[in-house]
């Protein structure tokens, strides 16, 4: 699996997604 | 969620409820398109794997959206330290899906915090549909609380030593405002962002009580167990697609105008 996040930013398990991202922003 | 807060849809669009027999009983994560972090005491071995369904792009127990996706769990791996060295040691399990989640706006993976994350001076939250008050009032909407983090040691000392608070355990919760995770938030994310990031560093696991301040929340540490997740979410070969055959597809031509059909008239 492509890790498309660095490591000290946590590991995406998804080829194509990045993790840990959401459309929007908390306060 | 004790103390918590409704949450606006997409805010935390990895969050899943795990329904069995048609009630919401543990949360989970989100994090690849056929799996779900969740903890290992939400599936104890006499609960039957065709009974769980996992609802993904949910914020209202009682209201589908347009987003909301449903799944029926393939299979369930439950971490092999699961009550070997602590009545709730190794409280995590990967459930498999059998068809894969579509992602959009209110649905997208958590990463798993790694091995060597450093949660020094990180702001993190805790999600789910547990229960609200002392007098075990629950809410059917999502709520979601920010949870500072507690040292081992501190949480160890609360608890009464070491041999209760392990190494592959993580504590939080606002003692001052009273603000914890409760029964029904099982399974759920405890997450941090870092960088713009959101990792998940924990899954909601035990505690005493959820209204008693000097005893927080434990979590399984996510970060303990990173290499383990990794390890079975490539390793194990997805579920089989039923592949389409002559029949199905004689059914599947048959059953659209039956359903156009019953729907014309319900009119």
């Amino acid at each position: 699996n492509a890790h498309r996040c660095p490591k000290s930013e946590g590991v995406s398990l998804n080829r194509d997604m990045a993790c840990g991202h959401r459309y929007i922003q908390g306060k | 969620i004790v103390g918590g807060m409704d949450v606006p849809e997409r805010k935390w669009p990895w969050q899943v409820s795990v329904h069995y027999a048609g009630i919401h009983i543990c949360g989970g994560s989100i994090i690849n398109e056929y799996w779900i972090l969740s903890a290992a005491h939400c599936f104890q071995k006499e609960k039957s794997t065709e009974a769980f369904d996992m609802y993904v792009g949910l914020v209202d127990l009682n209201v589908a959206g347009s987003h909301t996706q449903w799944f029926e769990v393939n299979k369930v791996i439950i971490h092999p330290t699961y009550e070997l060295y602590h009545p709730v040691g190794g409280d995590i399990a990967l459930v498999q899906l059998k068809s894969r989640i579509v992602f959009s706006d209110s649905v997208l993976p958590v990463c798993i915090a790694p091995p060597d994350v450093n949660l020094q001076n990180v702001v993190c939250w805790a999600t789910g549909w547990g229960v609200i008050s002392q007098k075990g009032h629950t809410s059917d909407k999502l709520q979601e609380a920010q949870m500072p983090l507690i040292s081992l040691l501190l949480c160890q000392m609360l608890y009464g030593g070491p041999s209760y608070i392990m190494s592959d355990m993580l504590c939080a919760g606002d003692i001052r405002n009273v603000k914890t995770v409760c029964e029904g938030d099982s399974g759920g994310p405890l997450v941090c962002e870092f960088n713009h990031t959101w990792l998940q560093v924990g899954v909601v696991s035990w505690g005493r009580g959820c209204t008693y301040p000097m005893f927080p929340a434990v979590y399984a540490r996510v970060s303990y167990f990173s290499e383990w997740i990794h390890y079975h979410v490539e390793h194990t070969p997805l579920p089989l697609q039923p592949l389409p055959t002559r029949s199905s597809m004689l059914a599947a031509t048959l059953s659209a105008p039956v359903t156009m059909l019953a729907f014309l008239l319900t009119l």
